[in-house]
């Protein structure tokens, strides 16, 4: 009946009423802050024509850019406790996440759970997760380079040469292999990933990332299949996280929001190596 | 080093074009799957040794050098799908971290686990704080999924040492002590 909240004394999160998150408190600053999943319809194209070849494996190219939201509704549970607060969303019977901020962190963790997408229409699928703010970004945006500098990128523009952009998502989507970032004067949105994905800031604000695709057509660049994946039947399921960092965009007391996104960076690609020991026969004094 | 140089080479395939983007065809990336699974394995038995030679001075300390004391310290690859039979299975166990950081780092550690009321020392006898959170139904639901973990037990690591490591003993406790303090009551909505 109104806004869910978990969090901790440097952030909080709030959901509203229709289980989507809402708004993100941090550094003192409450911005509305929202996260979806959509979806982008694969095109399918004539591959004899090079500028009208079907989304596959090498390439990206939705559909007339055409949209689908997920869900409307999203069921929702909460889970607090003195370590961790949680929230279960299930946007539907393919989509899942949880969202959970730790005690002492300062950032929010989403684990995400995609698939098997659904082919039963026939129409390939490139899902995405999309956080829309209301930072003024002004169409540029940052993505990483192999977790080393962040490049500086402006939405349908090329630093080089006067660029006419025929294709409005895919020509604005570039490779994100750790971090995708933007700001303005006041504050800034940063998201980590865990593995190498597409991504890019369509809208001022608003940083998307895909998360998984499923495609019925070859895209004729070589690889000979359509990146369907039915080896085990109904299509693969993908689980992974997105770490999203929100506060100022100027320092706070001598520490930046980027130098906490570097080392948490770090932290996150370089886990600790967890080892299991079965100690039936052992008694916890015995062990020590 | 026939361990280690199967993973070279593994690592060498591993740097094919196809392999970095993932558009190879669907049976290459199961290969691929396969052969980095079969290295980790290799030198899951090279970790091991090294892990027992350096447990080897608290081994001395209790004056028995039997096999009693040479742990098997095994991984768990599917810990990225909440699923461990290690910790599913025993009542006691232990967790080694290893940090392959230069700095000393503290991490939430996340153990899949069949029943929410455990407890977790650390190496100087320290009862950690715990908190079990059910795992989602979403993946729980999962067909191929085999496992019988119903919560992920959190606990905070703290200290685990630059390119070193720490060891923490986890106990299921038998009674219900403990349960109404551990587990997180859900408020569904």
């Amino acid at each position: 009946s109104s806004v869910t909240v978990i969090g901790n004394s440097h952030i909080k999160l709030g959901f509203d009423t229709n289980g989507f998150l809402s708004e993100v408190t941090a550094d003192g600053l409450t911005r509305l802050v929202s996260q979806e999943f959509l979806f982008y319809e694969g095109a399918v194209g004539n591959n004899a024509e090079f500028l009208n070849r079907s989304s596959g494996a090498y390439i990206f190219r939705p559909n007339e850019n055409k949209i689908h939201f997920a869900t409307d509704q999203v069921e929702i549970e909460v889970y607090k406790g003195d370590l961790v607060h949680e929230v279960h969303q299930k946007f539907n019977d393919w989509i899942s996440q949880v969202v959970r901020v730790y005690n002492k962190d300062s950032y929010a963790e989403f684990e995400w759970l995609v698939g098997p997408i659904p082919i039963d229409d026939g129409i390939g699928k490139e899902v995405i997760t999309r956080f829309n703010s209301d930072i003024e970004s002004e169409g540029i945006f940052h993505t990483d380079s192999n977790g080393r500098e962040m490049i500086k990128r402006k939405l349908n523009h090329r630093d080089t040469w006067s660029v006419k952009i025929n294709e409005e998502v895919a020509g604005n989507y570039y490779p994100i292999t750790t971090k995708i970032d933007l700001e303005d004067d006041t504050a800034r949105m940063a998201i980590l990933t865990d593995r190498a994905q597409g991504g890019s800031s369509l809208k001022d604000g608003s940083l998307e990332l895909m998360v998984h695709r499923r495609l019925l057509k070859d895209d004729a660049f070589g690889v000979g299949e359509a990146l369907n994946e039915t080896e085990f039947g109904d299509g693969l399921i993908a689980r992974g996280k997105h770490h999203l960092f929100f506060g100022k965009s100027t320092d706070r007391e001598g520490v930046s929001l980027k130098a906490i996104e570097r080392l948490t960076q770090l932290e996150k690609l370089l886990p600790t190596w967890k080892f299991f020991s079965n100690m039936e026969a052992y008694t916890a004094d015995e062990w020590q | 080093a026939p361990h280690l140089t199967f993973m070279r080479e593994t690592l060498g395939i591993m740097q094919h074009h196809d392999a970095i983007t993932g558009t190879e065809k669907e049976k290459v990336a199961l290969d691929y799957a396969k052969r980095m699974s079969v290295a980790f394995r290799a030198c899951g038995a090279t970790t091991r040794n090294v892990l027992n030679q350096l447990t080897v001075k608290s081994r001395e300390n209790v004056k028995d050098t039997s096999a009693k004391y040479v742990f098997e310290f095994k991984t768990c690859p599917l810990l990225n799908i909440t699923s461990c039979p290690v910790s599913e299975v025993n009542d006691r166990f232990t967790l080694t971290l290893y940090n392959p950081l230069a700095h000393t780092v503290n991490e939430y550690v996340r153990i899949p686990v069949a029943d929410p009321s455990y407890k977790i020392i650390d190496n100087k006898g320290v009862t950690l704080e715990t908190q079990a959170v059910p795992i989602p139904q979403t993946l729980i639901d999962i067909k191929h999924r085999s496992s019988t973990a119903k919560y992920e037990l959190v606990f905070l690591a703290t200290n685990i040492p630059p390119l070193g490591y720490r060891t923490y003993y986890v106990e299921k406790l038998d009674s219900t002590e403990g349960r109404t303090k551990t587990r997180a009551l859900p408020k569904s909505t």
